[in-house]
Parts: structure tokens; sequence; C-alpha cells
């Protein structure tokens, strides 16, 4: 089973529009994939719009079964949603022994889907943590401007504490240029210093297209909003790397 | 004095580039300006790189004044910076009586500035609260896309229980379209959902424009770095509405 956690701190630069449709697009494959809201913003949700009832609040504090939590909101394609409970969640779980590793602890019982997805906010708060901690790989998805760079530095700095204090292996293991613009320089300067730094785990770049904001007010993955648009080519692309890399 | 915060916990929605610009310009028409950089990415200190020594951690937790954590950046424009020593203050802030008017308690000194402008971090935090509280101005950066759309509304809820329960007067005063691109519809009806709710509130937009970025990775405001651009005359016209604005 493949845990994934999809982080960086830097605001805005594509975890939710990655965890959408990369999730979309290993599901249209045939795996059974789970979505893991940890954003207290609750984007999954409103990306999808199912009904709910329970969610990660429910699922980390009040020790309700997962199934309880879990809706499907496609063929093969399930979501644990969150929202504004989950800034509350985060504050309970504050003040508790071994905090770092709940959703570890809870999650373990999850274990029929074939990749499970961790949609992450921008910040390095105890949610994070926990998704690092329990999905031990991390997709870094990384807007093509100077700020997003700077991010990248403070989160593996955040990785190579959580391995040194929990002695967890927690590995960047693909990094996802987004926003690439192949009109300006600053795109393809990011892009060249991502390939130097990360060699061999940088994908093919998601180029800027308006179809994939366009998808979230349409509820839409991009392969069912645009299905010949650039956005729906590249994430195609990430799916197979993503199936690839086994 | 003017106090202003510049909020929105959507990720990447130009709240920096907002700081940086809005208070790069005001300091060019003769305005003596504050940023305060609330969020421990410190995005500021990153964008500026000036020498500094103490930040947002000395100034909340270690009770060090204002002036040995105020650094000159421009003629005019001067920056109390912030870094990751700034999550460790809010996790020590979290434990204390009255956690969310410190800012404003200690920022009671400062007051030989025309202009202070707080950059906050995409969150809800109890640094976000006190930003909000101190300024009780809130600017909204939003960007032209859904998502960035069910972001305010989450913010606006925030403010309105801030009132409540903290009977402060805290309002939205100016919301800036950002990322507009005039060759979507997106664009367009983002900007026009965002005029039919705040009705004259609404700036004109800021146009996406990769000088704006750029500006960032040569620690330069857009006045410097591209005076000609249409990020620079985007800018201007925010400076004029906002000077207007009294
Ligand atoms: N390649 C792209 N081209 C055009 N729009 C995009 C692209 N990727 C994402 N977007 C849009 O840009 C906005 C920000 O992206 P998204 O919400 O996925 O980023 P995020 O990293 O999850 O943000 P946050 O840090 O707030 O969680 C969204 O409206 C999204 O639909
Ligand atoms: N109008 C624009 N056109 C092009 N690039 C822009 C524009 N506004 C901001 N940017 C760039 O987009 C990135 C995100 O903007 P910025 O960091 O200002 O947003 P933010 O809301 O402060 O993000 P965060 O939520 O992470 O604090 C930055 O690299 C910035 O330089
Ligand atoms: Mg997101
Ligand atoms: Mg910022």
């Amino acid at each position: 089973m493949k845990k994934i956690a999809i982080i960086n701190q830097k605001g805005g630069t594509g975890k939710t529009t990655t965890a959408v449709n990369l999730g979309g697009g290993l599901a249209l494959e045939g795996y059974k994939t789970l979505l893991v809201d940890v954003d207290p913003q609750g984007n999954l949700a409103t990306w999808f719009n199912p009904e709910y009832e329970r969610s990660l609040y429910h699922f980390l504090v009040e020790d309700e079964s997962p199934d309880s939590c879990i809706v499907e909101v496609r063929e093969n394609l399930y979501l644990l949603p969150s929202d504004k409970t989950a800034a509350q969640a985060e504050k309970i779980l504050t003040g508790q022994t071994s905090r770092e590793t709940i959703l570890m602890r809870k999650m373990s019982e999850v274990d029929d889907y074939d990749v499970i997805i961790v949609d992450c906010p921008p910040s390095l708060s105890l949610l994070n943590q926990n998704a690092l901690i329990y999905a031990r790989t991390a997709y870094l998805p990384v807007s093509m401007n100077y700020l997003a760079l700077v991010g990248v530095r403070n989160l593996l700095e955040n990785i190579r504490q959580i391995n040194e204090i929990m002695d967890r292996d927690v590995k960047v293991s693909l990094v996802i240029p987004t926003f690439y613009d192949k009109r300006t320089n600053e795109s393809k300067e990011i892009y060249e210093t991502l390939k130097e730094h990360f060699d061999g785990k940088v994908t093919e770049p998601i180029r800027t297209n308006v179809r994939l904001s366009e998808a979230s007010s349409y509820n839409q993955t991009i392969f069912e909003y645009a299905p010949n648009s650039h956005g729906a080519e590249d994430y195609s692309t990430l799916v197979e790397r993503v199936i690839e890399n086994g």
C-alpha cells in the first residue's frame, strides 16, 4: 500500500490540485485510492462537494471508525474530509502525548486501499508532522518562483528534524514543478535549480492552465472537466510516473 | 497612524507581494512605513534580505524593545522581521492569558510611523488573530480562482467571531483581486463576484506579471526592479487608493 503526503508549507503551490488530479487519475487507472485531508480549510471536500457527516476531527479526536468518516466520491476514489473542526482537533491533540503519531496510529487499521494520499495545509503544523510521520513518502509541489524555493529549504530542514527526533525515515520521493510557464525565464531557472538539487526526483512540470482551477468550481477532476487540456495531459504524465515509481 | 493587516488564510494569494509593494510604494510617497511579519516563513526578510539580529520572537516573547527588532530596509521603509522562531513564539504564547492581544499590547508603544502593515501567514492561527485584533483594518488579497473565494467566506466568519468575542471592531476595508488575467473568464467571474459581495471595497485588480515574482529574487520592490511593468502600474494604483482611503 502506497502512502504519500503532498506537502509544501508555502501557500498555493498546487498541493490540493495535485491531490485531486493524481488521486483522480490513479482511480481511473483502477487503483483504489483514498484522499485524506488534513487541512482545516477542507479544500478537498470543497472540490468534490460530497455529502458527509464525520470528518478528520471525529476520526482523530472522537475515535470514530474510518468507515464512518470516509465517503466515496468516484469509482475507486474515496475521501476522508476535513473542515474547520480540524483546527479544533489540532488544538486538542497539541495537549496529548505521542501527538505526532496519532494519524499513523489511527490509520493503521486502514489497509484496504492501493494508494493513500494526504493533502497538507501550508504550514509547519502538528497535522503536517502527523502526515509526514504517517506516510513517510513526501511529494513536493513547488511553484516556479523564488519564494517557493525558499520554502523547500525550510521543509527539508523540518523533515531532517523529524527523522532525527522520531527515528522515522521520511523521504522526499518526488518534486513536482507547478505553474510552469515556458515563456518565462523564471520557470526555466527554478526548474533547473530543482533538477540540480533533487537529481532524478523532479517530475515533468505541470503547466499553468486555467482549466485546472476552473475544474474545482465544477467539482470535477481535470480528466472529467477538460480531458484534452494541458492540465489533463500533465497530470496523466504524473500519474504514469507515480505508477512506475511503484 | 494607519494600521493594516494583509490577510487571507488561502495560500499564495499575493499577501507578501502586496505587503512589499504597497509598503514600498507608500515609502516612496514619503510615508514612514513599518512592515511587520507575523509569518514563521519570514518571507519579508527573505524578500529584502536585511541584516538582522532580533525578530518577532524576541519582540513578543523575550520582551525586547521595538527599536532592537526593527531594521531599516529603505528610506522610509522599516521591517520587523520574522523567521521560524515565530513558530516557537506562537507555541509559547498559546499557553498565556490574553494571548490574542499580545501584539496589540507590545505594539502600543510603536507610534512614530505613518503606516504599519502586518503580513500574515496562510492559516487561522493565533498570530493571525493577533494581527487582526491589533490592526482592526484588514486588506484581503484574493486570487482569481474559486478556491480563493471559498477561503474568503471562512475568513469573514473568523472576523465575525473575533468581533463578537473580543468586542473589537475588525473591518475588511479593501479586497484586492490578484493574479488577474483578462484573457480568462475565470478572472472576470471571480472579480464580478467579489464586487457583488464587497460593493465599493474592491480595488483595481493586480494583473499576473512575472516581474512581481522576479523582483523577490533580486530583493527589490517592483518599483525598483521593473518600474514600467504592469506590476508596478497596478501597485501604484493601489498605493493611490490606499492614500485616498485615508
Ligand atoms: N497548474 C495550474 N494552473 C492553473 N491553476 C492552478 C494550477 N495548479 C493549481 N491551480 C489553481 O491555483 C489555486 C491554488 O492551487 P492549490 O489550492 O491546489 O494550491 P495549494 O498548495 O493546495 O494551496 P494551499 O497552500 O492554500 O493549500 C487553486 O485555485 C488551483 O485550482
Ligand atoms: N500578480 C502577480 N503576478 C505574478 N506573480 C505574483 C503575483 N503576485 C504574487 N506573485 C508571486 O506568486 C508567489 C505567491 O505570492 P505571495 O508569496 O505574495 O503570496 P502569499 O499570499 O503571501 O503566500 P503565502 O500564503 O504562502 O504567505 C510569489 O512568488 C509572488 O512573488
Ligand atoms: Mg491546499
Ligand atoms: Mg506570504
